[in-house]
């Protein structure tokens, strides 16, 4: 029941680990002068880290964006596949898109928490975190969007293994953060970060672990309301935009305030849809809608990267 | 495989500080298992918890005692996770 090729993939419906896996060979099989998978890293069970790197020419600068942290937020890698082939599909077509893919490299992660993301289709549909045992507890795995090296420990995470936020044992304990913090400092020239999760509509930006603005605050509230605007055009989707801090809760060792600190000053987080009735059990048939408006936003965001070199 | 038969998830609606720390205390409730899909932050956020069935009655009691509005956005979880399968296997088909 393969599809052979991605046109033949079924974007409108959930899919394993394995399908989005397949999925992505075929997407760099088909567009070998395009795409690539970088094998950034080895889950705590063994999978890969697959990241697909869309490029046309070398010694890029370069736009991450990441699906599916937290493992039962199924929507979000459905997205990301969604968008792999959407920058595919309107490359040397959309002009604004060509317009980046000409300047920087896309990097996407698809399944970020592979073992999380394998763990809901087999055992625990609600399970949310990493699968790596913590010592001297018989509860299992860590919250990775707390798990980074940003007021790790403060304030917004837990020292309890058995809750839904803990945070580990140190700062990047968890091997799928380290291989992110791994290639962000190697890669060097990243310039957007867009970490995205699902539900609750929502575009968020630093800071989550402390009050204190960060320096580029106003920027990123006019880029944060430009992008949501865009999104509302299309199905008339309300988010709310801010920073972390001030438009949820304090949450320490999240993922954009790392990589604010490490200089990518466009970094911002998504909550992606609900339709007020079903929170991380969104239908399928809501993923291509959910997928189109978020693309709008993120096109906001990675258009005012080009246009505002830093 | 873990199943989530008789599983509700509740929207509540806190329209004051006072509830919000209610909701806080609640969530503290270990023995009830709740899973907070959205956390109690401020009366301008709605608040999701997963409820298993035997907590059922504890929360909903809690809730009526102390005013809190709240209404079912999800009745039966497990009949939303078998409805998804289903869909993902007709897709494969």
């Amino acid at each position: 029941s393969q599809p052979r090729t991605t046109d033949g993939y079924d974007y409108a419906s959930y899919h394993t680990f394995s399908e989005i896996t397949s999925f992505m060979d075929m997407l760099v099989q088909e567009k070998p002068n395009f795409v690539s998978k970088l094998v950034i890293g080895k889950s705590y069970e063994g999978r890969p880290l697959n990241v697909l790197k869309f490029s046309t020419g070398a010694n890029r600068p370069g736009i991450w964006i990441d699906t599916g942290i937290h493992a039962r937020e199924w929507v979000t890698p459905a997205s990301g596949t969604w968008f792999a082939k959407k920058i595919v599909s309107d490359y040397g077509h959309d002009t604004v898109l060509t317009a980046i893919l000409d300047k920087f490299d896309i990097f996407l992660e698809i399944v970020t928490n592979p073992d999380g993301f394998h763990f809901t289709h087999t055992s625990n549909r609600m399970w949310r975190k990493t699968r790596k045992p913590n010592d001297g507890s018989i509860c299992v795995g860590v919250d990775a969007n707390r798990n980074w090296d940003a007021g790790f420990g403060g304030a917004g995470s837990s020292n309890n293994p058995c809750s839904e936020t803990y945070r580990g044992p140190s700062a990047h304990s968890e091997p799928e953060v380290k291989a992110i913090v791994d290639f962000v400092k190697s890669h060097g020239n990243l310039k957007a970060f867009v970490s995205i999760h699902s539900y609750s509509q929502m575009l968020l930006y630093p800071y989550g672990y402390t009050r204190t603005p960060c320096k580029d605050q106003a920027e990123l509230d006019e880029l944060a309301k430009k992008a949501v605007t865009d999104l509302k055009s299309l199905y008339g989707t309300n988010y709310k935009y801010g920073s972390i801090i001030n438009v949820i809760y304090q949450a320490s060792g999240g993922t954009i305030d790392w990589t604010y600190n490490q200089g990518i000053k466009y970094s911002y987080t998504f909550e992606l849809r609900d339709t007020g009735r079903y929170g991380f059990m969104l239908p399928a048939n809501q993923i291509i809608p959910t997928a189109e408006e978020t693309w709008l936003a993120l096109m906001a965001i990675m258009e005012h990267t080009k246009n505002n070199p830093y | 495989k873990e199943t989530f038969e008789g599983h509700q998830v509740l929207r509540i609606i806190p329209i004051s500080e006072v509830q919000i720390n209610l909701l806080k205390e609640l969530s503290k409730q270990d023995h009830l298992l709740l899973d907070f899909w959205t956390e109690p932050i401020h009366d301008s956020l709605a608040v999701d918890v997963r409820v298993p069935f035997h907590s059922l009655q504890a929360v909903r009691a809690f809730l009526g005692y102390h005013e809190i509005h709240y209404e079912i956005m999800i009745h039966d979880l497990q009949d939303l996770m078998d409805e998804e399968q289903r869909e993902m296997m007709k897709s494969r088909a």
